[in-house]
């Protein structure tokens, strides 16, 4: 039983911890498909959950994080914990109509999250 | 692969919770929607959100460079690497279809020395662009659809090979002198090719750029093998909408010119970053 118990311990304290979950921007839902040829959405993604006190390495976090977090274990008043962001992102192709009513495609940078870390 | 739903507004429990809907936040704070629209366009480089009419061609070339470029299981590149193009620093494709010149009315070109004018307007570039290519792109059609196999034999005995030279129009024409032109692109082209034939046109779109009022458009001269203009040749090149075509394959058809500029915004990040690394 004690075992059963730490196994479901640690599956809830990974599943809070940092890390990138799905988010599909289909722009029908916010009005954008007008003008927006290509693609109809992306999976853009999104960084979520807890920083604890001791930052593992899978984190991707910075020197600044671990120290903050360190300061953060000891008075959490004094700072808080370190943020979930993203650490990686990459472009996607976008093509659309522009205001003068021209084709353009154009690649936009960071819009993809590949990967989370605490900062 | 499998994408996962998600809208972008909050769902039901979220909002129960107490969060605002974009479109509570649109009743409640119409300033504060709108300045989140104004940072979402000025990150996509507009400066206001398009408004498209319905019925706006896509030129097929615009698909098929994103489909190229979107291939699935490959990493999107920020530029595009195009073979035999100056593309790779480029991040943005923009195309203008053929208009009439805004000091003519429509169909007034002067084709008896078997020359066409085209004319694309290219103000709409932002000026933080930097164009590193541009061309036009003229359809060689299959001529066979158009006349009979006799009349085709006919001309391709006489005329094997015909020349497509592109020129930019530096002085138009006035009553008394002739038009003052330059040679931009060259082409020797046979009857058989079927296919979008590109030309570089990048000399002439950057001066049309810096000083919009010198683009007099360019100048299509069609000649046979011999170098006489081919003012009795049928040909193949769609430069202007044949009678018995609708506007929609018309559409399709029409002379293109694409420019590929890269925005410079990733070439600022770096010298900021690079430039804060040297402070530290």
């Amino acid at each position: 039983n004690r075992r059963v118990h730490k196994r479901k311990q640690r599956k809830n304290k990974g599943s809070e911890e940092c890390r990138r979950h799905p988010l599909y921007v289909d722009f029908k839902d916010v009005g954008w498909n007008d003008w927006i040829v290509a693609p109809p959405g992306y999976q853009a993604y999104y960084c979520k959950g807890k920083c604890p006190f001791p930052l593992a390495d899978h984190l991707n976090s910075t020197n600044h994080a671990i120290v903050q977090t360190l300061v953060n274990s000891v008075d959490p008043s004094a700072v808080p914990q370190a943020c979930c962001v993203p650490t990686d992102l990459s472009a996607i192709s976008m093509l659309y109509i522009d205001e003068k009513e021209k084709v353009v495609l154009k690649n936009y940078q960071e819009m993809v999250v590949e990967g989370c870390g605490c900062r | 692969g499998v994408t996962q739903h998600v809208p972008l507004t909050e769902d039901k429990k979220t909002q129960s919770k107490g969060t605002l809907s974009v479109s509570q936040l649109r009743a409640e704070n119409k300033e504060a929607v709108k300045a989140f629209e104004k940072s979402l366009m000025t990150m996509f480089g507009l400066n206001s959100r398009p408004r498209p009419s319905t019925e706006i061609h896509i030129p097929q070339y615009m698909l098929d460079l994103y489909r190229q470029h979107t291939k699935e299981g490959e990493d999107i590149d920020i530029n595009f690497n195009l073979k035999g193009k100056l593309t790779s620093t480029a991040n943005t494709a923009r195309s203008f279809q053929h208009q009439d010149p805004p000091d003519k009315g429509g169909g007034e070109y002067n084709t008896e020395d078997g020359s066409e004018l085209l004319y694309f307007n290219v103000t709409n570039i932002p000026e933080s662009e930097e164009i590193t290519a541009a061309e036009i792109r003229l359809l060689r059609e299959d001529i066979q659809n158009i006349e009979s196999e006799s009349q085709l034999s006919q001309r391709n005995k006489l005329f094997k090979k015909h020349r497509i030279d592109i020129y930019e129009i530096m002085q138009p024409a006035t009553k008394n002198t002739v038009a003052i032109t330059r040679l931009l692109d060259t082409r020797t082209v046979s009857f058989k090719d079927i296919s979008w034939e590109t030309f570089d046109v990048h000399p002439a779109v950057l001066k049309w750029r810096q000083s919009p009022s010198l683009n007099h458009g360019l100048q299509v001269r069609l000649s046979d093998h011999r170098g006489q203009p081919s003012t009795k040749i049928h040909t193949h090149l769609r430069l202007r909408r044949a009678v018995n075509t609708n506007e929609k394959s018309w559409n399709a058809k029409k002379p293109l010119l694409v420019t590929y500029s890269d925005d410079k915004k990733l070439y600022r990040e770096r010298t900021r970053r690079g430039t804060n690394q040297q402070k530290r």
